[in-house]
């Protein structure tokens, strides 16, 4: 079978949300 | 009532330098106004707010999320090098709600509102099923090791009568039968080799607070106390400790029970804090 290439999405900048934050050591 | 346009609140990034740095006099400014249990360090910043305030600066409105240290707030070590409690040992978060005024460059604590639990059996059993878990500080085993623990410390002192302030954790490890205690205690005014009643020992004017952990395990006809416990020095009347005593140790076999003595504070999970404006 032949398959269509698929179509790349576009690729930018990831943007993380601002909150919550990083988690330090670890979480409860 | 305002004047002018309505004030708004900007949200930066909860990992934003200036909001890390506002989280972090927060947690100090928490430390510096427990009076019992461990030093809490930062583990997350959950939440941030900006607002304008007048005339001048800015409040920073935070959620934060911090974990329990093994330092006992009484003792001086910096927070930096305090050890955060890991899952294994069953760790403790704390909840936090804080404001703190940033102006001139400096931050200042204006309100602040903590709570805190200990983490679940479950998650610890994940990690680590046979650790013992956090146990009731009223647990009459609990409250036996604390009691001769204390008593065999006391025994091996040559200075003063060391009192109770509060037991600070708990665990009941079933194999060998034996029972893990941490502790606060305060020198009195009585000697420890000649003490008659405990209970006519006052706490000295320059509080000297020291910490012990203890295991007592039950043995053939009687038990065995390992106690280890640090003095901190003197605290005057502005408190800056300075760096702790030589750590004194003890291992002695006591047949129990032990002597009588004032009661152990509220569970480690229960955090006070100071004032609040």
């Amino acid at each position: 079978g032949v398959t269509q290439p698929g179509v790349a999405g576009a690729v930018g900048p990831m943007v993380l949300p601002p909150c919550p934050g990083r988690v330090r050591h670890f979480k409860v | 009532a305002p004047h002018g346009p309505q004030l708004t609140y900007s949200q930066p990034n909860c990992d934003d330098p200036e909001t890390e740095q506002a989280a972090l006099a927060a947690v100090d400014y928490l430390n510096s106004h427990l009076q019992q249990g461990y030093k809490h360090v930062l583990n997350q910043i959950d939440k941030v707010k900006v607002w304008p305030r007048r005339p001048f600066g800015v409040i920073f409105e935070l959620g934060v999320d911090t974990l329990e240290s093994t330092c006992h707030v009484f003792d001086p070590t910096a927070l930096a090098n305090c050890t955060v409690r890991q899952v294994a040992e069953h760790a403790v978060e704390g909840d936090c709600d804080f404001r703190v005024l940033k102006q001139d460059g400096q931050f200042s604590v204006v309100f602040a509102k903590c709570d805190s639990s200990p983490d679940s059996a479950e998650d610890v059993r994940k990690v680590c099923p046979q650790c013992p878990l956090l146990a009731q500080l009223n647990d009459t085993r609990v409250v036996h090791a604390v009691e001769a623990a204390l008593a065999a410390f006391n025994v091996q002192n040559n200075g003063s009568y060391f009192q109770l302030v509060e037991t600070s954790r708990a665990q009941l490890v079933p194999l060998p039968p034996s029972t893990r205690v941490e502790f606060a205690i305060a020198a009195t005014d009585c000697v420890a080799k000649e003490v008659a009643d405990p209970a006519k020992c006052n706490l000295l004017a320059e509080k000297q607070y020291g910490f012990c952990k203890a295991t007592v395990t039950e043995k053939l006809g009687g038990e065995e106390v390992a106690v280890t416990c640090t003095v901190f020095q003197p605290q005057p009347a502005a408190p800056q400790p300075q760096p702790a005593d030589p750590t004194m140790s003890v291992l002695v076999a006591v047949d129990p029970p032990g002597p009588a003595f004032p009661p152990a504070g509220p569970p480690a999970a229960a955090m006070v804090v100071g004032p609040m404006v």
